[in-house]
């Protein structure tokens, strides 16, 4: 079973064009293994990008680099996984 | 352990074998109006079903309805689960549901991605795509909603077998979309096709592998408004609407735009509710709430394509 400890969940908002072009190449960035949940659509609009633990310095750093605003929306990803699946158990029983 | 539909909680996520008994028991509770048909295989053989509900006739005009072709949007199958309920509920009770069904069949494919589904509750909670092997690659799976024929192959999807929009190699090349496919072409009469999805709370049409406005794009456009709008009406959940290209982005052969390039007028794709935390982890709770809300934008639809033939 694949776990998801300390990966997290960024909502980030693009405030104009260029930090979207930006996201777009960050997203290509196959080694980073991210993926877009929602996907990027206009400036002020949120995208959910979903950082691996490995991959959330660089792409923090990135971020801040190019004063692109975004904030944690899952701090843990595991951490909700674990807890979902306890309330399935629980639900079953 | 007797089997009963009563019992069965609506409000909690559930296994594929949960599902798939679930919807024996519901044609077992209702055999004139609900059957079980079985429209193909999944890559790795799990059977693809369809709930049917019609009162009789023959081939009558139809409208599809899908749920989960991402196996991580649990939300979404979940939804399905309710809605299948809702639609025999009300049978006899609302006369939205009745008329439609006196004269139209609904097809119901609540698990669209078994494969991926049951990799989710066994090994990788955010699985999207199916578990199709690619050669020449250790990536598995293909985006289901790159892989029909409608602008595939262009920049809106992937060509990497490593990404999540990975198109696959050809049109129609998964199993899952191969049956569907076949399905509605041999039936012929498919008015409506609502593909349902989550998250981020859309109501999208065709197109999205091109910026060129459907021919019926202002009629879509219309019905989306008053669906979201009925959709609002029950907890204030807000949605954008309008073509996947103009809305979102460009996306390449996804299903709304094979079923419309296909005939079918009234194509649709929901993108569900986020509470703006959890995405695809959204808790339990928000199951009826979500499905909920969801119904009536549904029968907007569903009336519309009953009350305006072609």
């Amino acid at each position: 079973e694949q776990l998801f400890r300390g990966d997290q969940v960024l909502r980030i908002t693009a405030s104009n064009e260029e930090q979207i072009t930006l996201l777009r190449v960050l997203g290509e960035q196959a080694e980073l293994q991210i993926d877009f949940w929602r996907d990027l659509t206009g400036p002020g609009h949120p995208a959910d990008l979903w950082v691996p633990f490995p991959s959330l310095q660089a792409v923090k750093i990135f971020l801040e680099f190019h004063s692109i605003s975004y904030s944690v929306m899952i701090e843990d990803v595991q951490a909700l996984l674990d807890e979902e699946k306890k309330n399935m158990t629980r639900s079953r029983r | 352990i007797q089997r009963s539909i009563s019992t069965f909680d609506f409000a909690s996520y559930h296994t594929l074998e949960e599902i798939y008994d679930w919807m024996d028991m519901l044609v077992d509770d209702h055999p004139n109006l609900v059957s079980k048909i079985q429209i193909g295989q999944s890559y790795e053989n799990r059977p693809l079903y369809v709930l049917k509900f019609s009162t009789g006739g023959s081939n009558r005009p139809a409208i599809w309805l899908d749920t989960g072709i991402h196996s991580r949007e649990w939300i979404t199958q979940a939804t399905g689960v309710w809605t299948a309920n809702k639609i025999v509920k009300e049978y006899g009770q609302d006369p939205s549901v009745t008329a439609i069904l006196d004269s139209m069949d609904i097809f119901f494919e609540i698990i669209t991605n078994p494969d991926g589904f049951v990799f989710t509750h066994s090994s990788n909670r955010l699985w999207r795509k199916t578990r199709s092997i690619n050669a020449g690659s250790s990536c598995v799976g293909v985006d289901p909603n790159r892989n029909w024929d409608a602008g595939f192959g262009g920049s809106g999807s992937s060509s990497d077998p490593c990404s999540e929009t990975y198109r696959g190699p050809y049109a129609h090349s998964e199993s899952e979309v191969k049956a569907i496919v076949d399905f509605i072409r041999s039936h012929g009469n498919v008015k409506s096709v609502i593909s349902i999805h989550s998250y981020s709370q859309m109501l999208l049409f065709p197109y999205g592998y091109k910026r060129t406005p459907a021919a019926h794009h202002q009629e879509l456009n219309e019905l989306a408004k008053k669906a979201v709008s009925d959709l609002a009406a029950m907890y204030g959940t807000k949605y954008a609407y309008g073509s996947v290209a103009d809305t979102i982005y460009l996306a390449d052969g996804t299903t709304v735009d094979w079923a419309y390039d296909n005939g079918v007028k009234y194509s649709f794709t929901f993108e569900l509710r986020d509470t703006g935390r959890y995405g695809f982890l959204l808790p339990s709770t928000q199951i009826i709430p979500t499905a909920t809300e969801t119904w009536p934008a549904l029968l907007d639809i569903m009336v519309h394509v009953l009350e305006h033939p072609y």
